[in-house]
């Protein structure tokens, strides 16, 4: 998650989702905002928090087996930059999303939950809690 | 070529590459057209 | 670029080192390549669970369910989803000995790779840039030939013993002898297989208590070999002294975790060429931390013995250093001498320890004597025992067609990776389409080339890995080049910005 490249094409991969969203033409602005943000949180939910192991062979006898992604990046060192900038994205977004969304209750409710459910999972206490 | 290289589509099986090229024309056109509306 | 300015008191020759960075736009793409096979290899497994595609790849039967799972089903994901649509640019089978030119068994697949078959055909003397064949002795002709012929019908294929058993032959002591004169060392000792002479012998020289320092890059022989060992192991960036010195001086001051005690022993684990970057070992200032620190030294000539240094003693005599300041050279006869096996030399009372404590020793069958023939009869003729200056010449050719090639590719404007020096030449690629297209492009030119992905690479560092060898000559060569830079124009590989000042 640190190599070259990999942030900014992890931007323009939202950018380009929020424009997709943009063009459905029976799509108004905050719900392309809050389904911007709902679906960026399912799609890193289910990429760092749900999906376990390594897609791959790896030399280490398994031992990354039952890790989830996030908990193998960076061989599991906190606070390390990449965790840092995955943990703050999220955030960014949420907060264009609120004020797009004019800070309507019924999205705030559903992206202040989206949000958390990606934010909880990130915090180092939750390291390795199933 | 270069886009079938690029985007890998070029290693997918034929149906795969219709359903890709189907959605990407798809997803720009409506960009496209999103584009013309909004400017 | 990180050209290295070599400091005068360490380095006596020019130490020109590269790695161009991946152009962000060519690293964005590869990204949005490997999302859109990601993407589709989800598609592909919910049709498979769901039964609508037929499931070609093993499986548990239904009664297996409940047991633990033998295939691990996201384990395989990468396998079954992006390497089975590019994986006819592997494991070609050849019919002929991999020397300049190979010849290869044509095959068909009718379901994309699932299975293949082959058509009979056989592709006539393809252009071999993929094997590790750098002095040309991978022949069935010649010197060797004769000599092996008479050493099979004498001493036969098989030796069904270890050598501390019967399996000890003269062969392999003559063997053994030439090898500490070739290498500058007091003693030598040859083993079977390259792979487990790393794998079987750093587990007899340290244990708990003891700590490895490992490059980042080391092949994952000496990887195994470490972690069998029990040391404590810690990773150093790739060739990267400042990394290493920060080791080193945290190991001296802070000793064990936990109780503080000093190490027993620091082994640092370093190799000669890096099979997969083509770099060279910084191996003068290796040399001078290990001094400094008073840890011990294990270098791991594999790719480097043979092919590097005026007359092919590797990597110590290529920067001018003494044999002695290594204490475990360690190499294999498969990329240089045309064999296989491995050898281990250093001091006499290392090696009888070896001979006596090493697994390789107590339970592998030794060496076959027509193996050790080729490989005495390779080594002398580098060595000049034979009469002919034959062996430098090959050392002297592989030199200047390394520089050449790289030259040369570096002039067409592709991004070539590592040491000006080394026989081992990366190609950067980058995309995963373009892997497998490489591949194919190059066969139908008449050219076999290995070509490396993810998780062998970095993900974004996909690559084809030439080995130049002695054997190729000028008019091969620029044939390869020629047809390198006609799939280089079609791919779009031509991704450098720096341009050779003339």
């Amino acid at each position: 998650m640190n190599s070259r490249g990999i942030w900014l094409a992890y931007g323009i991969s939202v950018g380009v989702l929020h424009i997709i969203l943009l063009s459905i033409p029976c799509f108004s602005i905050p719900v392309v905002w809050t389904l911007t943000n709902v679906i960026h949180n399912l799609v890193m939910y289910w990429l760092l928090h749900m999906v376990k192991g390594t897609p791959f062979e790896t030399p280490d006898q398994g031992k990354d087996r039952l890790l989830t992604h996030w908990e193998q990046i960076d061989y599991g060192t906190q606070c390390t930059s990449s965790r840092k900038f995955l943990s703050i994205s999220p955030i960014v977004l949420y907060f264009l999303t609120s004020f797009y969304t004019k800070y309507d209750p019924a999205h705030f409710l559903i992206n202040t939950v989206s949000l958390l459910s990606v934010l909880l999972p990130k915090l180092p206490l939750f390291h390795g809690v199933r | 070529y270069q886009y079938l290289l690029i985007t890998c589509s070029y290693v997918l099986e034929p149906w795969e590459q219709s359903m890709f090229h189907t959605i990407t024309v798809t997803v720009v056109a409506m960009v496209l057209y999103t584009a013309y509306v909004f400017i | 670029i990180h050209r290295i300015a070599h400091n005068g008191g360490l380095y006596k020759r020019p130490f020109n080192e590269a790695f161009e960075e991946t152009p962000m736009l060519v690293a964005v793409l590869t990204y949005v390549g490997y999302g859109v096979l990601t993407l589709f290899g989800y598609l592909r497994d919910f049709m498979r669970h769901w039964k609508i595609e037929k499931c070609h790849h093993a499986t548990e039967r239904e009664e297996q369910k409940d047991f633990v799972p033998l295939y691990q089903d996201f384990e395989n994901f990468y396998t079954r989803n992006l390497y089975m649509r590019i994986r006819d640019s592997w494991n070609r089978p050849i019919c002929s000995v991999p020397g300049a030119k190979v010849d290869m068994l044509e095959r068909v697949s009718h379901d994309y790779n699932w299975t293949f078959m082959y058509t009979g055909r056989v592709i006539k003397d393809v252009i071999n840039m993929g094997s590790y064949n750098y002095l040309g002795f991978a022949q069935n002709t010649g010197i060797c030939k004769e000599a092996e012929a008479k050493v099979l019908s004498q001493y036969g294929a098989g030796v069904c013993s270890t050598r501390q058993e019967i399996g000890n032959l003269d062969k392999h002591e003559e063997l053994e002898e030439l090898v500490a004169r070739f290498l500058g060392v007091e003693a030598a000792m040859a083993y079977g297989m390259g792979f487990a002479t790393n794998s079987m012998n750093i587990p007899a020289l340290v244990g708990k208590g003891c700590l490895i320092l490992s490059d980042e890059l080391n092949h994952a022989s000496l990887v195994l070999g470490a972690r069998l060992s029990g040391a404590t192991i810690r990773i150093f960036k790739h060739n990267n002294m400042q990394s290493l010195e920060k080791l080193l001086k945290d190991a001296i001051v802070h000793g064990q975790p936990r109780t503080h005690r000093p190490w027993k022993k620091i082994l640092i684990l370093v190799e000669g060429i890096y099979s997969m970057e083509g770099s060279i070992v910084r191996l003068p200032e290796v040399i001078a931390l290990k001094k400094k620190y008073k840890s011990y030294l294990y270098l791991d000539e594999a790719h480097s013995i043979g092919a590097l240094g005026p007359t092919g003693r590797g990597v110590v005599e290529y920067f001018g250093l003494d044999p002695e300041d290594v204490d475990v050279m360690m190499g294999t006869f498969t990329k240089s001498f045309g064999a296989a096996g491995g050898y281990i030399g250093g001091k006499k009372e290392l090696i009888d320890y070896l001979r006596t404590h090493s697994h390789s020793t107590v339970y592998a069958t030794s060496l076959s004597p027509p193996v050790v023939e080729q490989i005495l009869i390779s080594m002398k003729c580098i060595m000049g025992e034979d009469g002919t200056t034959f062996g430098r010449q090959c050392v002297q050719q592989l030199a200047e067609n390394t520089r050449y090639f790289r030259r040369r590719l570096k002039e067409m404007g592709f991004i070539i990776y590592g040491n000006e020096d080394s026989p081992v030449v990366p190609l950067m690629l980058y995309m995963p389409a373009k892997i497998g297209a490489f591949g194919r492009e190059m066969l139908k030119r008449n050219i076999g080339v290995v070509v490396v992905g993810f998780p062998a690479t970095p993900i974004i560092e996909s690559r084809a890995r030439f080995c130049v060898s002695a054997a190729h000559t000028k008019e091969i060569l620029d044939t390869a080049l020629k047809e390198i830079n006609e799939v280089g124009d079609l791919l779009q590989l031509k991704y450098s910005r720096h341009r050779l000042v003339p």
